[in-house]
């Protein structure tokens, strides 16, 4: 009963609740849920029963308990360790970007094929892309991101995924499908976001 | 009767379009469009009725005149002018990207406020942020990119929206909202779509 769709709202309320709480509120209903994430009432509190969040609709839910509830299904209490693999411009933004920690995201090494990029003492340790395969299973790492030429996507892929990652984030402009069963993959594709963009200002100039 | 969602849609079936297109398609049939975006065929037909494509059941549609009626509405056959606002890691990344151009995305200038990246003669000239409204009203550009810092991002959108920017696709880690009215920020977020991969992941291996 717990799907994708599900998740992803649940994740959803979880971020509204963080940021009313960052806001001072202590209770909150259904139907702001609903509000906030464009949903109706009745799907959060079905959303809610699934996850066995005892319904409440005349006080409204407290704030604190729902964040703690999604906080365990969501498994956002331990912190979520990440590889880089292609240490050159994106990559090097993603190891120095600061959100990360405050989402629980962690990353536990970068790895690239250029010597003059390896950094084993480094904060976040650099590491020989040949390191890969071994530092992934021994880390159990499940999720990671490429941002390697789209030349070397495919096979780092395949690497990756052979070793035991399960999510992939895709920066390289190949579009990656994984035929392993049990792997996501999700390409960033920044040309879309952009051309995006342009419609949409197109369209409001019409207005 | 055209409003954004009908829109991405349009942009959606024109990128489906152009893929079956590379694979040697010559027709293509509404179920076919719809399936590819995951609508119904009448809705398809709808949106294409939106824009004067006339309906076509039986023999479907063919694909040159498809794209280049959507390429026509969309606004696609002029090359689509962006300005880069912060050359560092991201901003750099973004100018390097070959991608772009298979789009019809051009990148006419970058700006910074660090004398060390300034370089007014490159292929693609990096100027001081000074000169940014200037030049955003000389060559009427509508579509940017900040990728500067967090506590610089608030204040470039001001002088970005101020001089004649409507789209802005944002990669400093705030919020950021457009007051003017006819003003689209988009807030790019790797630490969502790392998080979803962590929740998708989960799931997976519950099921
Ligand atoms: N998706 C988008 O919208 C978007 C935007 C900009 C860039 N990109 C893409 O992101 C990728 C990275 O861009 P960049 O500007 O950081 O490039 P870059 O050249 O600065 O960095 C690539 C890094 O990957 C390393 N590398 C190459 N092969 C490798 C391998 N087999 N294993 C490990 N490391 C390897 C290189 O040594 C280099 O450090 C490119 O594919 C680029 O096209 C995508
Ligand atoms: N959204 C995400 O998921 C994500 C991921 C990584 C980085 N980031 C963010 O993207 C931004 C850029 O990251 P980066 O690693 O490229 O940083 P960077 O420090 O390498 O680059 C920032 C550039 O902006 C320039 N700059 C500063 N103030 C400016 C101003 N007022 N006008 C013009 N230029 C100015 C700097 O001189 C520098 O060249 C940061 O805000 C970072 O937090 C976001």
């Amino acid at each position: 009963n717990l799907n994708k769709s599900t998740i992803l709202r649940l994740a959803r309320y979880l971020r509204v609740l963080q940021k009313l709480k960052s806001l001072g509120f202590v209770k909150v209903f259904s139907n702001n849920l609903g509000d906030a994430i464009g949903v109706t009432p009745a799907v959060v509190r079905k959303d809610f029963s699934i996850i066995n969040i005892p319904g409440n609709k005349r006080g409204g839910y407290n704030i604190d308990t729902l964040i703690e509830l999604l906080s365990n299904v969501l498994g956002k209490n331990q912190p979520h360790e990440i590889i880089i693999v292609g240490c050159g411009r994106i990559g090097s933004a993603l190891m120095e970007y600061k959100e990360f920690a405050k989402e629980g995201i962690h990353i536990a090494a970068g790895f690239d094929v250029d010597p003059s990029k390896v950094e084993p003492k480094a904060g976040i340790p650099i590491l020989d892309v040949k390191e890969m395969p071994a530092f992934i299973k021994e880390y159990k790492i499940t999720v990671g991101v490429i941002a390697v030429p789209d030349t070397a996507a495919a096979q780092v892929m395949e690497q990756m995924v052979n070793a035991g990652i399960q999510g992939i984030l895709n920066f390289a402009p190949v579009e990656l499908k994984c035929n392993h069963k049990g792997c996501l993959i999700h390409n960033v594709n920044l040309s879309l976001e952009i051309e995006n963009l342009f419609y949409l200002v197109k369209l409001a100039d019409r207005l």
